[in-house]
């Protein structure tokens, strides 16, 4: 509504406002957030939400701060924190038996002119399921025309929630879309890395799960450069 | 912003017998006339559930929208600050009040905002707003 100070301490309601100047407002608010129309209403109870509110909660309540030193530091030191969904389905990486192996994060919509402080890719795991695997990230290349495999990450599979450095392929994704092939995820036992397993056998959360609120996502850390678009 | 004209203009009685029989000598009567209408904070609500916009802001459910309002009549509220600039345009407001504007009743704290939302179905976004919520007010 439209309200009007009241003399004494505290503002009252003069007028509802019409449709069209509250789509005027719920415009100029987009605008404030730097958004060209309103987003679509997203999947309920996903992961990667979920972790950006505890991050909101977090900061609320710093006494509640149960997060790692590192982690930590790359909230603090944030100015924006991203969330990206794996959308594996809308691009193919080309490398062979890749189902549930390959990860693919539309990065095209990071705001201009952010410094990235740190990029993780956070994948769930069964707690009770197969704890004696490595798992390593590898970043997909095009090298003289031939896709490669990068190592980018490695990690032994303890349960819960993974955490995986990809600060490396997010930086160049960002600056280089083109170069944005994926992820490539490789699990095998310690003592036979030329044997690989599948992520879904060990207990990782695939994608197309079930259960939205495991699924893998990217979580990346932005220090603003102090510039703003002009409106 | 013509209604609010129209109610300040209706309520121009109500002001006090400190503000109407104020000396306009700078070094007059300094008794205390602050009122309601003198410079200070104010809240208004913003409610992004009750808009409807809460499929898309995930948090917070709203915030509030502090914002500065009143007039810049000396002395201030003990909780307002004034610039040095303020003080002394006050005073010659006072001697030449047709030439000289009274100070504004503005922001002198700005604290940031923190908002998560959706960028589309997949992407999720938690931004800190810089300087977007009014802590204190004060007259420059």
């Amino acid at each position: 509504g439209l309200y009007v100070d009241n003399g004494v301490d505290r503002t009252v309601m003069a007028r509802s406002l019409s449709r069209s100047e509250r789509q005027e407002v719920e415009h100029e608010i987009l605008n404030l957030l730097g958004l060209p129309s309103r987003p679509a209403r997203a999947p309920p109870n996903s992961a990667a939400p979920q972790f950006l509110l505890d991050v909101y909660k977090s900061l609320l309540d710093e006494s509640n701060f149960n997060i790692s030193g590192r982690e930590q530091y790359a909230i603090h030191e944030s100015d924006v924190i991203m969330s990206f969904t794996s959308r594996s389905d809308f691009h193919q990486s080309g490398v062979r038996h890749e189902r549930g192996r390959h990860l693919w994060f539309d990065v095209s919509e990071v705001p201009a002119g952010e410094a990235i402080v740190g990029a993780e890719l956070r994948l769930y795991q069964n707690p009770g399921l197969h704890k004696n695997v490595v798992i390593q990230v590898y970043e997909l290349v095009v090298d003289n025309g031939e896709k490669a495999l990068r190592l980018v990450d490695t990690a032994a599979a303890t349960g819960g929630w993974l955490v995986f450095n990809v600060t490396g392929p997010f930086t160049s994704w960002v600056a280089f879309p083109d170069s944005n092939q994926g992820l490539y995820l490789s699990v095998h036992f310690p003592d036979k890395p030329g044997h690989e397993l599948h992520p879904e056998d060990v207990g990782i959360a695939s994608v197309k799960g079930s259960d939205a609120s495991k699924q893998p996502f990217l979580v990346a850390f932005f220090k603003s450069s102090g510039h703003r678009t002009s409106r | 912003s013509r209604k609010t004209r129209e109610t300040r203009r209706r309520k121009k009685p109500e002001t006090t017998p400190a503000e109407t029989n104020f000396s306009p000598h700078p070094f007059g009567d300094a008794s205390p006339h602050w009122s309601s209408r003198s410079c200070q904070i104010q809240t208004l609500y913003v409610s992004f559930r009750d808009l409807e916009w809460h499929d898309w802001i995930i948090a917070p459910n709203g915030y509030d929208a502090f914002y500065c309002s009143g007039e810049c009549n000396f002395p201030l509220n003990a909780h307002m600050n004034a610039t040095n600039h303020a003080i002394v345009q006050t005073l010659v407001h006072l001697m030449s009040p047709s030439l000289v504007p009274k100070p504004c009743c503005a922001p002198t704290k700005l604290s940031p905002i923190s908002v998560l939302y959706f960028l589309d179905e997949s992407n999720v976004i938690l931004k800190k707003y810089k300087n977007m919520v009014v802590k204190s007010c004060g007259c420059h």
